[in-house]
């Protein structure tokens, strides 16, 4: 593109950027973004979420926040619920509207929230990524360097197949794995998919989260699983 | 693009192409389609199955088939499985290899899976969408006239929420919709969801299918729900 801003890394005082990826959709990825970003809160760190799932844009929902404060002359200004400060997609459509882009449309989107949002000085930005390894984490990791990935499966056999091509991508696009998080272990998916994953690929295993109807709920009611019952197994992980 | 090729409805003798799509990942489309085209083969049609979701091609696993018959002269041969003729990105790819392709590439790699594979005449084409609104399903409607469309959802509202997003988008590329089909009801995702979907937008409800273990595994062996217990609940819907 001739107007220069749409390529090389943006200028922003974000200490530390990092991803939750996967592969696979449905897997729990916007639910861990969700906890670890208000966890990351909770202890005192200024934290935003960037939902960068443009398609399916379910951060505000999990967070329980509908609305935008007003925008400044030139820029979007992001949400705050539980002490988070947050950007989706999901924020500037009505809802059910789909948004039917082509990748370049996508790729502009995404450099937007990184200039045209105040963030403000924020030691982390988590990051929840669409499934797939197209446009959008390509986009991200040419436009801001990330400290590092989380990557999100479930145990059975075709998540751990679409993880290990996330896996593959972060190592091509050469962003630090900083481990994986097995999701919905229990009777229906079973478990140890994730924790062999992370075991073939050499990168740490970071626990499993079971199956429970629970964190379900928390995420359709925009109330974080940690914040309702802090010591839930499913929180801890 | 300048070849000409790129644009434009493409010429196969396709009775009826059939798009199972949802928004959000991971609700079960690849597992309804794969039912889907084997119940229509063990009925006597000539089924060939798309898989259209070019990042995480999950159909090969869930077929049992792992390579492809050699390809002619200038075209690719599909491979043979329960009776149906299946083409996927899966196929040309290594395990765990990501395809980190930008829109323009997944718009002529779907083109060429419907110009340059040997699907001879079919009754049904049944089209494995991706999740999200994107490339995929904007290359597919533009280039073949879709017959019908079946939107997958979980009963949660996370996933309604996405799959009223695929709906949207049917509706303004003219698809018509077939019907909603509820997945994974019990009491982890609860039920009501899918079928509260279909009635807002005045489609057909083509059931839903419980949460159970043994439609997973089924998957994770590639021996579709459908053959392996024909008389469960599951396999019905
Ligand atoms: N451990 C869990 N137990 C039960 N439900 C879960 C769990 N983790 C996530 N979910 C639910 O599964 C659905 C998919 O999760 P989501 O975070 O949207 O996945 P993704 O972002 O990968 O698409 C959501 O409804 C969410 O609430
Ligand atoms: N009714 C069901 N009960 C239990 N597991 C299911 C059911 N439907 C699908 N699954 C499993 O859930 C996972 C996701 O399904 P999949 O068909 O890959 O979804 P999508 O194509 O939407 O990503 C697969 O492992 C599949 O075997």
């Amino acid at each position: 593109p001739s107007d220069g801003k749409n390529r090389g890394l943006v200028d922003t005082p974000i200490r530390n950027a990092i991803a939750v990826g996967s592969g696979k959709g449905g897997v729990g990825k916007s639910t861990i973004a969700v906890n670890l970003a208000v966890a990351l809160a909770t202890s005192g760190a200024r934290v935003g979420l960037l939902d960068a799932d443009i398609y399916g844009p379910n951060i505000p929902t999990m967070m329980g926040v509908e609305k935008l404060p007003p925008p400044t002359k030139d820029k979007l200004v992001p949400a705050l619920a539980h002490g988070v400060k947050v950007m989706s997609m999901g924020f500037l459509v009505k809802p059910g509207q789909p948004l039917i882009w082509r990748g370049a449309m996508l790729h502009s989107a995404i450099r937007q929230f990184l200039t045209d949002v105040v963030w403000g000085e924020l030691d982390y930005l988590i990051i929840d990524l669409p499934p797939g390894t197209g446009d959008a984490p390509l986009t991200l990791a040419q436009s801001l360097p990330l400290s590092g990935a989380i990557l999100v499966t479930l145990p059975q056999a075709v998540s751990v197949e679409d993880a290990s091509r996330g896996l593959g991508m972060f190592e091509k696009l050469e962003v630090p794995l900083l481990g994986v998080i097995e999701n919905m272990t229990g009777d229906v998916f079973g478990h140890g998919g994730g924790e062999a994953l992370a075991e073939s690929a050499g990168i740490p295993f970071l626990g499993s989260v079971p199956m429970n109807g629970f964190v379900r709920l928390a995420g359709d009611q925009g109330q974080p699983a940690l914040l309702a019952q802090p010591d839930s197994d499913a929180a801890v992980a």
